[in-house]
């Protein structure tokens, strides 16, 4: 599952 | 950040600069499908609204800022600047296919029940079949200028690229996010066919030409 739960991508 | 997402990146801001380079030198959008460029303006607002409230790199936030601004530049060229040579007569695919259903799945299927977070997968998920018009255009039009190829190859790169960085982070770093995987996947196959005629002609100097 995600670890961050901000989006690091573009 | 690694070298798999940072070429993909590259490749989107070159497709971005190709795209909008040759509506400013032909002066002529012709053969641009108008709705996957609105289709790109929705995809970048809905997914960038963290602009102002999350910090993550000056690169993060410099390439958002320049995406979102070329996009509504790109349609602005569509749809007024360069209007007399939109093709809209072949540019006829109905978005509202697309929106609503995506709408619904990013309702339904998300990592987290939040506003942005909703509009986050929605973005993700629209941006997976935002091509749809300008490829039902070039087959409907029978044909794509050369220059218009190499647009879709580049944008068609960035997010096969994307697919490298995932596999990269999901060993390295133990990151993986299903939603971005299966959106990229589906985004990806959807340039298969495109990718097999820009590889077996335009880079023989030959024009694609889909059968009509």
């Amino acid at each position: 599952e995600k670890t961050e739960d901000t989006h690091d991508e573009l | 950040m690694n070298i798999f997402r940072l070429v993909g990146d590259m490749s989107h801001l070159l497709a971005i600069i190709i795209l909008l380079m040759k509506m400013w030198k032909s002066r002529s959008v012709a053969g641009i499908s108008g709705k996957s460029q609105i289709l790109f303006a929705i995809v970048f607002t809905t997914r960038y609204l963290d602009l102002f409230t999350s910090f993550v790199s000056i690169y993060n936030t410099s390439m958002k800022v320049f995406f979102i601004g070329t996009s509504y530049v790109t349609v602005y060229f569509i749809y007024q600047h360069f209007k007399p040579t939109y093709d809209s007569n072949h540019d006829t695919f109905r978005v509202e296919f697309l929106i609503v259903p995506v709408g619904g799945l990013a309702f339904l299927v998300n990592h987290e029940f939040s506003l942005l977070e909703i509009l986050w997968t929605f973005s993700i998920y629209l941006e997976s079949v935002a091509i749809l018009p300008q490829l039902f255009m070039v087959s409907k039009t029978g044909e794509a200028e050369s220059i218009t190829s190499h647009y879709l190859f580049a944008l068609g790169s960035y997010r096969a690229l994307y697919l490298l960085n995932w596999i990269y982070r999901y060993y390295f770093e133990g990151f993986f996010d299903l939603i971005a995987v299966v959106a990229g996947c589906v985004q990806t196959i959807l340039y298969c066919d495109f990718f097999y005629l820009y590889i077996t002609k335009v880079l023989k100097g030959k024009k694609i030409s889909l059968p009509a």
